[in-house]
């Protein structure tokens, strides 16, 4: 049933001679079991299924008008379509800006990987390493997570596979300045890129979410991306705004896109936030890391 | 009441956003939604409260399902296989769970079969450390899982260890060699040990939207699952997925873990589990 809503619409369309409002009402019908089965926000599908509808109908009396006239019909209703909900999903989740934003002068550049437990985040600082020094540059990790049983030894791990220094600190439990020191390592080592992996964390965990703030306030990233797991549900938006409101995000990764989940978050994050999606985490592998496309993105969700 | 046509549908309005946001899911909110219809067409329900009322009765009922406790006394070691995708709380949770078994007083060794990620290992070796348990570790790097499982269970019986506890790599349902991996690891604990493993445990995330009713899915078509960890429900995220996941599947939710910390699982409590849906 996941793949059927935004096909079945196609199907009614398809057959129609005449399109009228109540044909597009019951194909924007299909459309919205399909975003909601694609884990997309139920206010955001909401929004967008009324966009779609006001196009279409805009399209419709278009294409009924030429056909009037005797001219030929270029594009059928169905297509016509079609084309308006995957326009506007695309539209959703671009423009596409997967840059980083970098430090002016002789200061490293900072990026910040933050998001809830178990999405990604040490991994992808791997895979982000992997890219960067691909491109040139010279990054250095920060193993900030002090909490997680064996955070520090598996970041090490993707390190010295990467060949990349990794700052750590075995006896601190203070994130704050295990972060400041790894920047003055950086500047020692010469490297122009520091990735603090941070601590997985639930954005109703006060302490947590004030300890990303302090950090924030002590080496000034100029990046901070949310790590956010394609399965993600209704979730997404709460979580996003929260870690938003607090730090301001640069960008946003989405993991684990090798799976099927449909990964509607990617909008649903891209509305809430602003932010735009930089990377997808298409497996565990530290070469998995694509830059972020919207199209193929767009017509996953819509399924 | 049958109300006005008006009141009805705007209260059915406010239920599907209630359970739509709390991941229920559009296929199960329907299936409710037209259990209240009924009810509601038979002018079975006084007021918008017995509404709400039936609703949380069905969704009660969905989530009861029945399961024997854990028999720890016969047939020692009992073993617990524990899979689930990525990142899910796999390991976390075996470290509860060991708390929790050690605290009741038995004897625990934990299979360190994550012969993949990077310090698996050493992140289930120190759980082991807090909870007293003994682990059992791949002989390399890179080693046979199915290897350190049999090993485990082959200490288990040497020492007299009451439970086998296996902890498996994460891995997503569309790998299919990783699914078949699952079912060696599963098949050679029953060359171990002939009833084991005893109890095959998915670990859920509670985060997750309606990719998990694939998970439960997969992994079942792969394994006997007989029991469900639901993690992080001390987030934001309510779970609502694995009400639909009990309806179809009726696996019964054993646990769930509300934080990081050895002391935060509880056993699945349908009623708290209901109230705190629909805060
Ligand atoms: N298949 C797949 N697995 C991934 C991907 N990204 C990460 N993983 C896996 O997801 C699991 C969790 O990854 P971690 O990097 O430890 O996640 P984390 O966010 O750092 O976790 P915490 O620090 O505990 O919050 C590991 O098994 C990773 O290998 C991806 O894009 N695809
Ligand atoms: N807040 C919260 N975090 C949890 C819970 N259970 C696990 N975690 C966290 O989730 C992250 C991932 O946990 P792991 O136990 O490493 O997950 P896993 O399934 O073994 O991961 P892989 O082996 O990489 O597939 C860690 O940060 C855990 O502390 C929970 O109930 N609540
Ligand atoms: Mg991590
Ligand atoms: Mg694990």
């Amino acid at each position: 049933t996941l793949q059927k809503g935004f096909s079945k619409a196609r199907q009614r369309l398809r057959g129609e001679v005449e399109i009228d409002e109540s044909v597009i009402d019951a194909s924007l019908r299909d459309i919205r079991l399909s975003l909601l089965e694609a884990d997309v926000d139920l206010k955001l599908t909401r929004s967008f299924l009324d966009r779609v509808k006001e196009k279409a109908l805009g399209e419709v009396i278009q294409i009924s008008a030429k056909s009037k006239s005797g001219k030929r019909v270029r594009i059928s209703a169905a297509d016509a379509f079609v084309k308006i909900c995957q326009d506007e999903l695309t539209a959703m989740m671009g423009p596409v800006n997967t840059e980083l934003e970098m430090a002016s002068g002789n200061v490293p550049t900072g990026v910040m990987m933050v998001g809830l437990n178990g999405v990604g985040k040490t991994t992808t600082t791997g895979k982000l390493a992997n890219l960067l020094k691909k491109k040139g540059h010279k990054p250095l990790l920060c193993a900030a997570d002090i909490y997680r049983p064996a955070a520090i030894e598996q970041l090490q791990v993707l390190a010295g596979r990467l060949d990349v220094p990794v700052y750590a600190d075995f006896n601190s439990k203070d994130a704050v300045g295990i972060c400041k020191a790894a920047m003055t390592e950086a500047r020692i080592r010469n490297c122009d890129i520091v990735l603090f992996d941070t601590a997985g964390r639930q954005t109703v965990d006060d302490t947590l979410m004030t300890e990303l703030q302090d950090i924030k306030a002590a080496v000034k990233p100029k990046n901070i991306f949310l790590v956010a797991d394609a399965m993600i549900g209704q979730d997404a938006v709460i979580t996003a705004r929260e870690f938003h409101q607090r730090l301001t995000l640069s960008g946003v990764v989405l993991t684990k896109l090798d799976g099927d989940a449909r990964g509607g978050a990617a909008i649903s994050i891209k509305e809430a936030t602003g932010a735009p999606i930089k990377f997808l985490g298409m497996g565990e592998g530290m070469d998995k890391l694509e830059e972020f496309r919207p199209d193929g993105l767009a017509s996953r969700i819509l399924g | 009441f049958k109300g006005t046509k008006e009141i009805d549908a705007d209260l059915l309005d406010k239920l599907e956003e209630a359970l739509i946001t709390s991941d229920v899911g559009a296929g199960t909110t329907e299936w409710l939604l037209n259990l209240v219809r009924e009810a509601l067409d038979k002018e079975e329900l006084k007021d918008p409260k017995a509404v709400w009322g039936l609703l949380k009765d069905e969704i009660r009922h969905a989530l009861s399902i029945k399961a024997s406790p854990y028999d720890f006394s016969s047939d020692k070691p009992f073993v617990i296989m524990v899979v689930g995708v990525n990142g899910a709380g796999k390991t976390t949770t075996i470290g509860k769970l060991a708390s929790q078994f050690s605290q009741d007083g038995y004897k625990i060794v934990l299979a360190a079969a994550d012969t993949f990620r990077a310090a698996a290992v050493n992140q289930l070796e120190i759980w082991g450390r807090r909870t007293n348990s003994e682990v059992v570790k791949p002989a390399k790097e890179g080693a046979d899982p199915s290897s350190v499982v049999f090993d485990a269970v082959k200490t288990a019986k040497e020492t007299g260890a009451d439970i086998v506890i296996a902890d498996t790599a994460g891995r997503l349902h569309t790998q299919a060699p990783l699914m078949e991996e699952l079912k060696k690891i599963n098949r050679v604990l029953g060359k171990a040990h002939d009833t084991a493993p005893h109890e095959i445990l998915l670990v859920l995330d509670a985060t997750n939207g309606q990719n998990a009713l694939q998970q439960v899915k997969e992994f079942g078509d792969a394994l006997d699952i007989s029991g469900i960890a639901l993690t992080k429900l001390d987030g934001t995220a309510k779970g609502g997925v694995i009400i639909g996941i009990c309806h179809e599947y009726k696996i019964p939710v054993r646990y769930i873990g509300i934080g990081e910390a050895k002391d935060s699982l509880r056993q699945f409590d349908v009623e708290d589990f209901v109230d705190a849906l629909f805060v």
